[in-house]
């Protein structure tokens, strides 16, 4: 599963994941990357997030929703809300990661798993790209 | 202004603890490509979700990337893709589930989500409405990659699990 999130220079944030899915998935089986809430989310009142990871739990979690809905409603930096939700993903038995982005340029990412893919640029010249 | 790009470019290894140097620069490359393309738009004041639109375009065509080209198969050797996006701005939001011919299944969700009253779009009927909106179309076989379809093979041949995240490269 690949994605993006963004927050560009008129403070409004977007989010795009895409994927091909789990090999040799069966009878219609379909993760939480289409689903708005589960893999993606952007709202500008709180954040844009895409997902990758097991999706069935992704979706039992509403994860990207409810990590936005965290950011709106309590008030909670990224970090945090994704902390939060990502324990009770791992208390499920989930693995996967979120990356995550502000309208105001702050970013974060999460995942609970060993590797996850992963890059970030903004508008001060900062730039990254890890795996591990 | 202020602006930030994060990407994430799964290759279906989340469970490995190393990759090869080759590996890893692919990897690499593939995730600098992908930043480039939508810092390009922010950097010229451009929107969020042209970047993140032109960022995910960029991992969907490189094949070592598990989303457009190089997908994984399913269970019956087919490509089936899912892709979505959504505007902070306006929480417009659009997305196709089981996409079989779209060459950028993430260009196909922004135009359910602009030239359609529906959010979720699948299987057939996504492929038809993507006809219908003139994006580009390439054949399946385009997606397929040999080592995907190797994936798929050692899977069938140890009948793990039906959710052995570890095993099916997702």
């Amino acid at each position: 599963t690949v994605g993006a999130v963004a927050t560009d220079a008129q403070g409004h944030v977007a989010a795009a994941t895409s994927t091909g899915g789990l090999t040799g998935k069966r009878w219609g089986r379909i993760g939480d990357t289409p689903l708005i809430g589960a893999g993606t989310y952007a709202d500008d009142r709180a954040c844009a997030v895409s997902a990758t990871g097991a999706g069935e739990y992704f979706i039992r979690i509403g994860v990207a929703h409810e990590i936005a809905a965290r950011v709106r409603l309590q008030k909670e930096a990224l970090e945090q809300a994704a902390a939060t939700v990502f324990s009770e993903l791992t208390e499920m038995g989930g693995v996967g990661g979120v990356i995550l982005c502000a309208p105001d340029g702050q970013h974060a990412w999460l995942f609970n798993t060993p590797a996850m893919y992963r890059g970030s640029a903004s508008a001060d010249g900062a730039r990254r790209i890890a795996i591990y | 202004g202020t602006w930030t790009l994060a990407i994430h470019g799964g290759a279906g290894s989340m469970s490995r603890q190393n990759l090869s140097a080759a590996e890893d620069a692919i990897a690499r490359a593939g995730l600098a490509a992908a930043l480039d393309a939508g810092v390009a738009i922010l950097e010229q004041g451009g929107s969020a979700l042209d970047a993140v639109e032109a960022a995910v375009k960029v991992l969907e065509d490189d094949p070592h990337f598990n989303a457009g080209r190089g997908s994984v198969f399913t269970y019956e050797g087919r490509n089936e893709m899912d892709a979505a996006i959504m505007d902070g701005a306006t929480r417009a939001a659009g997305s196709v589930a089981q996409s079989t011919r779209t060459r950028n299944p993430v260009t196909l969700a922004r135009a359910v989500m602009t030239a359609s009253p529906h959010v979720l779009l699948s299987g057939e009927g996504a492929d038809a409405f993507s006809v219908e909106q003139h994006l580009e179309q390439v054949d399946p076989a385009w997606f397929a990659t040999p080592e995907r379809l190797r994936q798929l093979e050692e899977l069938k041949n140890r009948r793990s699990g039906h959710f052995d995240i570890d095993m099916k490269y997702g």
